[in-house]
């Protein structure tokens, strides 16, 4: 999966990337105080391509503790589980499941946005692929808008973002290839390299996307995050991460 | 004699030859139309009694019937009741009868015609009847009651199924006893079926030298479609549409169940056997987050607990015990025993101990009018309706004929349930326990079906208390064409304490292409469900109609659509006469019966169409603030064929 996080008080975008094994459950968000927790697990393509087999998000858990109430959404279905009672749309439902204080909405074969006290969303995109491509598999985006009702602690690959960290970036030049200039940005008392490049976001645009320039972090994106991205492993889809 | 084609003796020379027996079924997204005919000669020298007796689901409306005597044709019309008999008196038929009568078997009527053919005669009857098919534990079933008589040198059973859907499953179980293995021929696609059952005349006969038919009994198609949107499938066609519904994949919502049981000394013998045989497996059935309790009366009224108790193994064991215990004896007092399991679920819902997500049952199951305590049926049914709660659906299993089936019925639709008959025989326990399968799995509570933007009409009842994992609701009504090119409907429902919307569009022109291309298939099927509903449910309403003017306009507009879909119901006859009108018979439907087992498990209520709850337009998210184009906290995976930063 790529990321792209942008970051309000600088203006600016940083992506980077992290490919590992199909399976793997990585930590998006996770915030003990609210109880709130988002993680992604991984799905590979069909096959590898130039000897490299991309993974993408296949799954995506939420869970909202407060309301004992667990989501889960696959590239098939979307499952609901509120304490022991369990029920499930699926993609080509069009509709809004409303439990208190959680509203899921599902629309036909494009999106789920989950919504928490009309305050908190988080919207998961569809990418479906055609069945029969040799390599190509369905997978999931996830967009969280900026909002300031996490907890100071949340962590995560994304939560750790919401206390957005201070960035400077000099020193911008042509790059190896001249299409992507790099530059230097300092970030958490540490000088990367990073080049410019472009990523997309599908929500207004679910077949090409818009582009969504950014600067882009290298390693997948050590020295950006804290620690490195297996740190961000938990063994299931509602683990809480423990940080540190 | 007359030979088949292979050359064997089909019948002896003084009998009826009964040259070809064929029924013809097809259905169209659960609209079912049956032709049943029959050839008949008589072969012998004497002038011999032609009869034509066909089984029919009691829910059917028979649409029409033609009798061919010797070149003279007798064409069949629907009038209302009194006009119909009218014509008869005028000009009997004789020689010739017809007439509906109550069935024999479970939940069928059957239609008879008796006509004296000279010798040599030829005689073709064919009937056309109608049914809805409603969706019990998970499929539907198509019963087609075969019952040549004789052997037919043609007997041919044809069935098409066709299921925009598509079908999940198609399944023709052996209802022969294996005798006919292997004759039924099914091929089936994606969206359509086609069993044909043509038994030769050698495998007609019960044994090899026998010259009785083995043809007699059901043939039964079995088949589910495929359920791709929640929210169900939206058929529009030819100016109607029927809205399916029929959700899985949730978790059961927990129910308080309340089992009332006639124990008279009517209910003596087999009866009180397959009911406590019934119960036994019932209350196995029964989840821990259920809770039950048994109310058991007959003069008097008894429980075996006065309050709820989950359904514990233990619980249930005893309860078990309890109803084994039982002999029955006595009068039979139905309002004490009602009231009293009434008490019981209000009495919990007052003290706040049903689970807020769960809903209320009372099953009665009884045999018999009431003979003690008060005896005046609408008393009875007045006192129910006013001190039951309105989270409470009640159902009513009448066992045999000595109960008042309408009273039951009433009843049970007042009060947000339904009313099932059941034959006191041999198979009592196993219609018990299929029934309380049916409501054994509440899914959703308080759906409703709407369809905004005025863009119907005449929609048949669209608020149901309960749905049942396994069942189907269905609704129809008419499209107002010049409105809109598409059909939208907003479900809302309410499931285990989370509040559902669920929405679905259909394309004015959806289907016609799809049925445009199957000549099989009934251009009309959206508008006979539509008539059928509509017919079934005035009918339950009638029967409740609060006043005589309100039942008068209620029976007016049955028989006008009775007359207009031309379709026998208990308001209209079908007359049946010779092109000079000089030979009449009349065909009547059972007195008091044909209200019975229309198969629907909903009795609803009708609210405007277009009026969504306010809690169902969820405000729209807060629009996602993009302060940067395109560059909120986000993550994305976009596509290789983008020029991007690759990993390093």
């Amino acid at each position: 999966p790529h990321f792209i996080i942008y970051l309000p008080n600088s203006q600016k975008n940083i992506c980077f990337n992290i490919d590992s094994e199909p399976g793997k459950i990585l930590n998006l968000v996770s915030d003990l105080e609210s109880g709130i927790l988002v993680n992604g697990q991984l799905v590979g393509a069909k096959k590898p391509k130039n000897k490299k087999l991309s993974t993408y998000f296949g799954k995506l858990g939420f869970y909202f503790q407060s309301e004992d109430m667990k989501i889960e959404i696959s590239t098939e279905n979307i499952t609901l589980s509120r304490g022991s009672h369990r029920s499930s749309l699926s993609w080509s439902d069009t509709a809004h499941v409303i439990n208190q204080r959680v509203l899921v909405s599902v629309k036909k074969v494009r999106t789920v946005t989950i919504t928490l006290d009309r305050e908190m969303s988080f919207s998961v995109l569809l990418h479906r692929v055609w069945k029969k491509h040799p390599t190509n598999v369905d997978f999931l985006g996830i967009y969280i808008p900026p909002t300031n009702k996490f907890s100071p602690n949340t962590h995560g690959l994304l939560g750790q973002f919401m206390n957005e960290p201070k960035i400077h970036i000099f020193n911008e030049r042509p790059g190896k290839d001249p299409a992507k200039p790099e530059a230097i940005m300092e970030v958490k008392g540490q000088k990367l390299l990073v080049t410019r490049g472009l990523q997309k976001d599908y929500r207004t645009d679910q077949v090409s996307g818009t582009d969504v320039p950014c600067w882009f972090v290298h390693n997948s994106g050590k020295g950006f995050i804290d620690g490195q991205y297996k740190d961000y492993f938990v063994p299931q889809l509602y683990s809480f991460l423990k940080w540190p | 004699s007359v030979s088949g084609e292979s050359g064997e003796i089909v019948e002896d020379v003084d009998q009826v030859t009964l040259y070809s027996y064929k029924v013809q079924s097809t259905i169209t997204s659960r609209m079912a139309s049956t032709v049943i005919q029959a050839r008949v000669v008589n072969n012998s020298p004497q002038p011999q009694s032609a009869v034509f007796d066909v089984q029919i689901p009691k829910g059917a409306f028979i649409s029409n019937f033609s009798m061919t005597v010797d070149g003279t044709t007798f064409t069949s019309s629907i009038k209302e009741k009194t006009v119909g008999r009218a014509l008869y008196s005028q000009a009997r038929a004789k020689g010739k009868t017809a007439g509906l009568v109550r069935g024999r078997a479970l939940d069928m009527e059957n239609f008879k015609t008796e006509v004296n053919i000279l010798p040599g005669a030829k005689v073709q009857f064919e009937l056309h009847y109608q049914e809805v098919k409603w969706r019990k534990l998970g499929s539907y079933e198509h019963r087609l009651h075969l019952q040549p008589g004789r052997l037919a040198k043609h007997l041919e059973v044809d069935v098409w199924i066709i299921e925009p859907q598509g079908m999940r499953f198609l399944h023709v179980p052996d209802t022969f006893d294996g005798h006919f293995d292997g004759v039924p021929v099914i091929s089936k696609g994606h969206q359509k079926a086609h069993i044909s059952f043509k038994p030769t005349v050698a495998q007609q006969r019960k044994c090899s030298s026998c010259s009785e038919t083995a043809v007699d009994g059901e043939l039964v198609v079995m088949y589910d479609v495929n359920r791709e949107e929640k929210a169900g499938e939206l058929e529009v066609f030819n100016g109607y549409f029927v809205h399916y519904f029929a959700p899985d994949n949730m978790d059961p919502i927990p129910k308080n169940i309340l089992f009332v049981i006639d124990v008279s000394g009517s209910m003596w013998g087999i009866k009180m056997k397959q009911t406590v045989e019934a119960m036994k497996t019932i209350l196995d059935d029964l989840r821990a987050e259920d809770q039950f309790s048994v109310v058991d009366f007959n003069h008097n009224v008894r429980a075996w607990r006065n309050d709820l108790v989950s359904a514990t193994k233990t619980q249930t064991v005893d309860a078990k015990k309890y109803i084994e215990k039982i002999q029955p004896s006595g009068g039979t007092n139905i309002n004490e025993a009602l009231l009293r399991a009434i008490f019981i679920l209000n009495e919990a819902n007052n003290l706040g101990l049903l689970d807020p997500n769960s809903v209320s049952l009372i099953i009665l199951v009884s045999d018999g009018d009431p003979t003690v305590g008060e005896l005046k049926l609408s008393k009875i049914q007045k006192n129910v309706k006013q001190n039951i709660q309105d989270n409470i659906s009640l159902f009513s299993l009448g066992i045999g004929f000595d109960v008042d089936y309408d009273f039951l019925k009433r009843l049970s639709n007042d009060n947000r349930g339904i009313a099932q008959r059941i034959y006191g025989n041999q198979d009592t326990s196993s219609q018990l326990k299929k029934f309380y399968n049916q409501v054994s799995t509440p899914l959703l509570r308080n759906v409703q079906f709407n369809y905004p933007h005025m863009s119907v009409m005449d929609v048949t009842q669209n608020s149901f208390h309960n749905y049942f994992g396994g069942s189907e609701i269905m609704v129809a009504g008419k499209v107002n064409p010049d409105k809109l090119d598409q059909l939208q409907s907003i479900i809302t429902a309410t499931s285990a304490n989370t509040e559902l919307v669920l929405e679905t569009l259909a394309e004015m022109d959806d289907l016609e292409d799809f049925l445009s291309k199957d000549k099989h298939a009934d251009p009309d099927f959206t508008r006979k469900l539509w008539a059928y509903l509509t017919i079934n449910q005035l009918l339950a309403e009638r029967s409740l109609a609060p006043t005589a003017a309100a039942k008068r306009k209620i029976t007016r507009t049955i028989l006008q659509m009775s007359l207009d879909h031309h379709i026998v119901t208990p308001l209209t006859s079908m007359v049946i006469e010779n092109e000079a009108g000089d030979e009449r018979m009349l065909a009547d439907s059972p007195p008091q019966d044909h209200s019975c087992c229309s198969g629907a498990l909903y009795y609803g209520s009708k609210v405007s169409p277009s009026s969504v709850p306010s809690w169902a337009n969820p405000a729209p998210t807060a629009m996602i603030p993009m302060p940067v184009i395109g560059a909120p906290v986000v993550e994305t995976t976009p596509p290789t064929h983008v020029m991007r930063v690759e990993n390093d």
